[in-house]
């Protein structure tokens, strides 16, 4: 474990508890993608398979339940809590999951580093989370209007991926034999996606004004 | 690749 690592973690985290943070006091899920709260969920039912069969730490085990369970109860937020649900603009909220599940489960189908059940849906989950983010980024386009904590969950969401390509060229410097070109390619494809809101989100912070997408 | 390195991560 090393430090980019943990930074990336500890993010991911802080992404989870700002959106939870939001559903909690605010009883809102204003401007939050239902579609990409799902993807995330099914990335990480998909990745962690393995979370009875293989123990690799205590931390791992305790991190992959918390992301599996706060991607479930968000997703049951959204969809059930009867305040909350209120909030979630589900006509703006149009992307069709098959479009980006079907062709990553193709791809992880044929590229995958080996052809096991679980490798493979361990491949997809990586496939699937680089473009998870998308029906979210078309939403945020529509809405416009983007409240503080909605703007920090996505900036954490997306700084989370950008850190791990941090931690894959310290453990390719440092590990021997550390080559993994599925979570580098994905990661990067996955990190660039957020170019766009990253620019924006930059200059708002600086120019210290309201984050707002252009049309 | 083996996937012992590779399964540590999140």
């Amino acid at each position: 474990m090393n430090i980019f690592r943990l930074t990336a973690d500890m993010t991911h985290l802080m992404s989870v508890i700002v959106l939870l943070l939001k559903i909690h006091t605010i009883k809102s899920c204003a401007g939050i993608s239902l579609k990409t709260q799902e993807l995330y969920a099914i990335v990480f039912t998909c990745r962690y398979l393995d979370i009875f069969t293989d123990f690799i730490s205590f931390y791992n085990t305790i991190m992959k339940v918390i992301f599996l369970w706060t991607s479930f109860s968000i997703v049951w937020y959204m969809r059930y809590h009867k305040i909350v649900r209120r909030s979630y603009d589900k006509d703006q909220d149009t992307f069709r999951h098959v479009f980006l599940m079907l062709p990553c489960l193709v791809l992880a189908l044929l590229i995958n580093e080996r052809f096991t059940f679980k490798e493979v849906m361990w491949t997809f989950s990586f496939y699937l989370e680089a473009v998870a983010i998308l029906p979210q980024l078309v939403l945020l386009q529509r809405t416009r209007n983007i409240d503080n904590l909605t703007g920090q969950y996505i900036f954490l969401l997306g700084a989370y991926r950008a850190l791990y390509i941090l931690n894959w060229i310290y453990r390719y410097v440092t590990e021997p034999n550390y080559v993994h070109w599925i979570p580098w390619m994905s990661g990067l494809v996955q990190t660039l996606l957020y170019g766009d809101f990253f620019y924006y989100y930059f200059l708002s912070w600086k120019n210290n004004v309201k984050l707002q997408l252009p049309a | 690749g083996g996937d012992d390195d590779l399964h540590d991560e999140l």
